[in-house]
């Protein structure tokens, strides 16, 4: 169970960038990557939120969470048609 | 769609709505289940170019490429990689990996926002007319998010990203998730980015009512729509074999019923389950049932299921009867066996005679299509209703609009029930929901901003919500179908939309980021939450008080409680009228004293502003939810701007 990845999005302080990333998905990249080699982002959000999606475990989700620029990684959630 | 123009009062235009060229200029992006673009609905003749300022696409697919688009379905995406993680590959033969819509709710809501008119529109017959959307020309732009294993937010906040780069003007979306707090909600955080981009976002309110507390997407940037009726309905009365005749109401279309009485039978009896009454699949025993019409109860299951569960045990026809959670609001399907729906009283009675019967029959009459019912517009029981569950301090749902058996465009890919044995194929559906609402106001908002470039969004729910009327012409406040009672703002909010008063409001309540950031601020969000909601950090003054309820809402929620039995709320008022002084009246609770300080508020150029504060006391405590409403309303004789109050103790 604790290997299983869940979709998570995680919402990233861009005013936090370290001045040697040239590009915001480079940095959410670099974040992602510190907690998991082989995780991908699914989506780079620049206009709705600053942050992206990817597929984590759990461990991996609360790893983030304290990664530098981190605002909040909150699991995904299904909505309903009205 | 058919009727709800001339119920909205935009059938004749001449006038009171903008240019056809502004019009045009407006873009409303649809997050759904996608779009059927071959309907008429999507046909653009008349239409000049794109707007220029649009940098969206016509992204290709399954059975869907960039041809699909014109020049009224001026885009199409579709975002399915959270579907996908979650839920498995999409299987290409079972569903179109594209913005090709197979459900049905994306084509539908899209048309009612904006859909060109169609002359000659129907459902079998039913509801017949010019269908149109509200906006007839205002572009559309489809962003697929709903899929057949249902809608995920990491896709929904891919869809409103990618709006908001295209350039969309205003954003429709009929769907929502569970209430929580902003910052966890993705529709409200991509709203906020929306909302600052100039996009007005409006939402569907949910189908959780009559129960309290029930709304989705209430943040206050978002503009909430519940649903009402109109003033049509598709009588289908039930005869029973003592004389007795129960109105009712249905969408079928087929062979009739032979033309005598058939035997009826409670499917509560014709059933070895627990729950037999519900129809539920496999639960009603087929000799029991055989040939007779088949009286089932509201519940757990879908309305037109309960009717092909009837046919499929060789029931000849349904009667649906309603719950004390429906009461006596009649919702029209398209069933696939004769079959009508009838409320709780109407339920119960018929139950007493199945009971009371040792041989009890019955036949259904179907009578088509009937308009000028009145009351109406009635709040339907399904809308949900406030208070609002994350903020107190706003009320919510902020106006309803048509959302009661809307006839609007369809998809090709399924059948009128969305059943998979419903073969049948319809250019037109008739459905019910807060996401049939939800688009109405959509196109008005468009409406509104075509007619208003440089109005806000806020500016355009202002006008929405102060101009809505709560009242029915011929008198009396508008009916609940859940209670048969007047209903209460926590149930429609400011009211019924009236977009040709909306057009010229007189005054308007704006707010900006600013107010947003501010409004966060006094809910004690951490500098982390208010980055999340708003993508930036905002340190809120720790000498200043902030107050929700200070917001420059253009309706008033009031939360008492024994300790706090007196409120102070600040508004700021902006001219966007003629010159004149207004001067303000109050209908207060007998319990709360409201004053409003000053009385009368005097302008003498566009745009100006002027502030008044609004004191809520009441002298004694009240029981906890104890509610209480009242109105306030400015109006210089030509113009009145409405707000309603609910006041709740704690």
């Amino acid at each position: 169970a604790a290997a299983t990845k869940k979709t998570y999005i995680v919402h990233m302080a861009k005013s936090q960038m370290p001045a040697s990333f040239r590009h915001h998905a480079h940095w959410y990249d670099s974040s992602l990557k510190a907690v998991s080699g082989s995780a991908e982002m699914m989506y780079v959000y620049k206009n709705a939120i600053h942050g992206f999606s990817a597929r984590l475990t759990a461990k991996q989700a609360k790893y983030l969470e304290n990664q530098p620029g981190v605002l909040s990684v909150w699991p995904e959630m299904k909505y309903q048609l009205h | 769609t058919t009727r709800t123009p001339m119920f909205l009062g935009i059938d004749e235009t001449a006038g009171f709505l903008p240019s056809s060229a502004a019009e045009s200029d407006i873009i409303i992006g649809v997050l759904d289940t996608g779009v059927w673009p071959e309907i008429k609905s999507f046909d653009d003749s008349g239409l000049g170019p794109v707007p220029s300022s649009w940098k969206g696409e016509c992204e290709g697919g399954t059975n869907f490429t960039a041809a699909n688009c014109n020049r009224k379905l001026i885009g199409a995406r579709f975002f399915s990689m959270g579907y996908e993680a979650s839920a498995g590959a999409i299987n290409e033969t079972d569903e179109y990996k594209s913005p090709r819509d197979d459900d049905g709710h994306g084509t539908h809501t899209a048309s009612t926002a904006a859909g060109s008119q169609v002359v000659g529109a129907s459902l079998f017959g039913y509801a017949p007319g010019s269908a149109r959307g509200m906006a007839t020309r205002a572009r559309v732009a489809v962003y697929k998010v709903c899929w057949k294993g249902g809608c995920y937010n990491s896709d929904i906040l891919a869809a409103m990203d990618k709006a908001i780069e295209d350039g969309v003007n205003i954003l429709s979306l009929s769907l929502g998730g569970a209430s929580v707090d902003y910052y966890g909600d993705s529709i409200a955080v991509g709203a906020f980015a929306a909302t600052e981009n100039g996009i007005l976002v409006s939402c569907s309110a949910a189908n959780a009512g009559p129960a309290p507390f029930s709304l989705s997407n209430s943040a206050p940037w978002i503009t909430t729509v519940g649903a009402g009726t109109l003033d049509r309905d598709f009588p289908a009365s039930v005869s029973l074999g003592n004389g007795k005749k129960f109105s009712g109401v249905s969408l079928y279309h087929g062979d009739p019923l032979p033309g005598k009485l058939l035997p009826f039978v409670y499917a509560g009896n014709a059933s070895n389950v627990t729950g037999g009454n519900l129809c539920i699949d496999g639960s009603l025993d087929g000799e029991k049932v055989k040939g007779k019409i088949v009286l089932c109860d509201r519940g757990v299951n879908a309305r037109v299921d309960k009717g092909a569960v009837v046919k499929a045990a060789g029931g000849a026809g349904m009667v649906l009867a309603n719950t004390a959670l429906q009461g006596e609001e009649l919702v029209a399907d398209a069933h696939l066996l004769p079959a009508t729906s009838v409320g709780q009283k109407s339920g119960d009675a018929i139950k007493t005679y199945l009971f009371s019967d040792p041989n009890p029959t019955a036949t259904i009459l179907f009578q088509g299509t009937k308009v000028g019912v009145e009351p109406s517009p009635i709040l339907a029981a399904f809308s949900s209703r406030g208070p609002n569950p994350v903020t107190p301090e706003i009320l919510k749902p902020d106006v309803i609009a048509p959302g009661v058996n809307i006839l609007a465009g369809w998809t090709g890919a399924a059948g009128p029930t969305g059943l998979p044995e419903d073969s049948r194929r319809v250019e037109f559906n008739i459905i019910s929901g807060t996401s049939m609402s939800c688009p109405h106001v959509s196109g008005l908002a468009a409406l509104l901003k075509a007619a208003h470039p440089t109005w806000s969004p806020a500016a355009i729910r202002s006008a929405l919500m102060t101009t809505a009327y709560t009242a029915y012409k011929s008198g009396g406040q508008l009916i609940d179908a859940a209670t048969g009672k007047p209903s209460t703002p926590y149930d429609h909010g400011s009211g019924h939309v009236d977009p040709v008063s909306a057009l010229n409001p007189g005054l308007i309540y704006d707010a900006n980021t600013d107010d947003y950031l501010n409004f966060l601020c006094a809910l004690n969000y951490t500098p982390s939450q208010i980055n999340t909601v708003s993508k930036r950090n905002f340190t809120c003054d720790s000498t200043k008080k902030y107050s929700a309820g200070d917001l420059n809402y253009p309706s008033f929620a009031v939360p008492l409680s024994g300790s706090k039995s007196s409120v102070k709320y600040t508004r700021t008022l902006t001219n966007v009228g003629e010159s004149g002084a207004y001067k303000v009246s109050v209908s207060s609770p007998d319990s709360v004293k409201v004053s409003v300080e000053p009385q009368t508020l005097s302008f003498t150029t566009m745009n100006e502003k002027k502030s008044y504060t609004v004191t809520f006391s009441a002298p004694a405590a009240m029981a906890s939810g104890t509610n209480m409403f009242g109105r306030i309303e400015w109006s210089d004789g030509k113009h009145v701007v409405g707000s309603p109050v609910a006041i709740t103790w704690s």
